[in-house]
């Protein structure tokens, strides 16, 4: 439980959407 | 045993008895993935940010999510009412959530909103500072700290251009942004711990 920021999902959320660019960007 | 979850980014404080923790949780993060995205996409757009190294650009995340939506949903804290509208749109009283079990952390935030809507700023000064909010060197886990420092001085530069063209008679407005830096950070220290408690539980 150290991590509030990854227990709450929020990692990943912020992942997916900052990739989401990347992936717009080598398109 | 009732339960409620007093944190605006939910549809409503009232949880159905009949579901399950990882029901309530799961609903929970339904409710304020939109939001979290949205900090994500405005952090894209700030000049420079994409040029962070990725993992720099997930830490300051990680870290400022909370502290931005703090600054972008002031408005949902109704000082003149000592009210809080949810996500789902219904008010509810200061009062009525801290008989919920809302903690301090309420009232702290409700004399942010209300000092920071006080300032009365514009859009673009408020997007500005929001900025600064998020871009911060002395975040954990951020590898590259100079190209990160370098970004936040050049944040508040502008923001200190901004705020002066905007308001030449009102130097001390500048500072006093400043010093909401602080304050944002212990919201987000109370609201981990809050976080923390929740997921025990």
């Amino acid at each position: 439980f150290g991590d509030p920021a990854s227990n709450l999902g929020l990692e990943d959320i912020i992942r997916k959407a900052l990739m989401g660019n990347l992936e717009e960007r080598q398109d | 045993r009732r339960r409620h979850l007093v944190c605006p980014m939910n549809t409503s404080p009232h949880v159905d008895p009949q579901k399950s923790g990882h029901e309530v949780w799961e609903e929970f993060s339904h409710s304020f993935t939109p939001a979290v995205r949205e900090v994500v996409e405005f952090a894209k757009k700030i000049p420079g940010f994409r040029d962070l190294s990725q993992p720099d650009q997930v830490s300051l995340l990680k870290a400022g999510t909370f502290e931005v939506l703090v600054v972008r949903f002031a408005s949902l804290f109704d000082m003149k009412d000592r009210t809080v509208t949810f996500l789902g749109g219904k008010k509810y009283s200061v009062d009525t959530l801290r008989a919920m079990g809302a903690s301090d952390l309420l009232n702290s935030m409700v004399d942010f909103s209300e000092k920071l809507t006080n300032l009365g700023l514009s859009e673009e000064e408020m997007s500005l500072f929001t900025a600064v909010v998020l871009v911060s060197a002395d975040r954990s886990g951020i590898e590259n700290v100079n190209s990160v420092e370098a970004l936040q001085e050049t944040l508040i530069r502008a923001l200190r251009s901004l705020i002066t063209k905007n308001h030449p008679n009102e130097s001390a407005i500048f500072t006093k942004l400043l010093l909401k830096l602080p304050d944002l950070r212990s919201l987000n220290n109370m609201h981990s711990e809050q976080l923390l408690a929740f997921k025990v539980h």
